[in-house]
């Protein structure tokens, strides 16, 4: 008999709440996304794919990155680092993800 | 090397903070 109450529970505040600004991802844009641009993560994802001891070296980001112009790599990288995602290991040329190993 | 053993800690730590 008490059944209905609790059918009638579904949330409806849900659907009408106004994401709609993030449409139309065309890749290469500066959205920032959960914090990093496309960019950003583009070369977070890469340094963490590596698993060379010194880590990835920036000419190896750009090789990777071909469309990414060199100071768009290294200002990510930058931010990166200042984040704590990435550090820099033999010399400023050379990264490795935190969470990596 | 000493140094990437140190960027390391300082990297976690970092992390850590900003994941709190």
């Amino acid at each position: 008999r008490k059944n209905l109450t609790s059918a009638s529970r579904v949330p409806q505040s849900f659907s009408s709440t106004g994401i709609s600004s993030m449409g139309g991802y065309g890749g290469g844009g500066n959205l920032p996304v959960n914090g990093l641009t496309a960019h950003q993560s583009q070369v977070l994802n890469l340094i963490k794919s590596c698993h060379i001891p010194e880590g990835m070296s920036l000419q190896d980001l750009k090789l990777q990155l071909y469309n990414m112009s060199m100071s768009t790599i290294k200002q990510a990288v930058e931010f990166l680092s200042s984040e704590g995602h990435i550090y820099s290991t033999v010399d400023d040329d050379h990264y490795k993800s935190t969470d990596a190993e | 090397q000493e140094r990437i053993r140190r960027n390391k800690e300082a990297a976690r730590q970092l992390l850590a903070e900003r994941n709190v």
